[in-house]
């Protein structure tokens, strides 16, 4: 998965 | 995490903190806008829809839950609470809702990453965040005699997107393929919705007089 989908921020 | 995104989480966080106190230390939210506390509860409620099955970190988790639970309780303060719900400018706080809420529906379901219920909600909670403070700004503007705790409220707000475009800089420089489009621009757009108000906040703070906007 690239960073785009993980959403890790709030 | 980098330093600049847990220091946008914390003023974030501090936002909460100080709009409660005023609220509860006043009895009274008068200059406070309804509808920005709506759409910000909205916005969480649409960004965090994964909450239960997309763990990312203990800290995630539990600001999330932190940050619904805030909304939520400044919600009931401003609608349900006997002394401090009369105290709400309802005939001042006029924007309207569907101005914002319909046009990112309409951009989210047009510019997404992937075309699935989850991401197009969590996109249309970017896109309304950015805009979601312009009733408050509105009121702001309306009201005479701005407190000082809804005066910092408003620029920690601020001060917490700001923050988060210096975590996405060092996260471009710093994560390989860290691109989010969506994320940045909204972000920035947020950001400058603020300038005007840190203008008159800052030149306030350093001439030591009370805050008031232009109308």
């Amino acid at each position: 998965a690239t960073s785009q989908h993980e959403h890790d921020e709030l | 995490m980098n330093i600049f995104r847990l220091a946008g989480d914390m003023v974030h966080l501090l936002s909460f903190v100080v709009l409660v106190l005023k609220i509860n230390a006043t009895k009274s939210c008068r200059g406070i806008s309804l509808k920005t506390q709506e759409l910000y509860t909205l916005v969480f409620v649409c960004r965090y829809l994964d909450l239960f099955s997309n763990f990312i970190s203990m800290y995630n988790t539990t600001m999330k839950i932190v940050f619904l639970g805030t909304s939520f309780a400044i919600l009931y303060l401003m609608r349900g609470h006997k002394v401090i719900k009369v105290t709400y400018d309802r005939e001042q706080d006029t924007f309207r809702y569907l101005f914002l809420v319909l046009p990112c529906a309409l951009l989210a379901l047009l510019i997404h990453n992937a075309w699935t219920p989850f991401e197009v909600v969590w996109t249309f909670s970017i896109y309304l965040e950015a805009v979601a403070i312009l009733p408050q700004l509105v009121l702001l503007q309306r009201t005479q005699n701005i407190d000082n705790l809804t005066g910092n409220y408003v620029f920690l707000l601020g001060l917490y997107r700001g923050l988060y475009i210096l975590n996405w800089i060092y996260r471009y420089f710093t994560e390989p393929h860290y691109i989010q489009w969506i994320v940045w621009i909204s972000g920035i757009v947020q950001t400058i919705l603020y300038l005007d108000f840190f203008y008159y906040y800052i030149k306030s703070w350093k001439n030591n007089v009370k805050l008031a906007l232009p109308s």
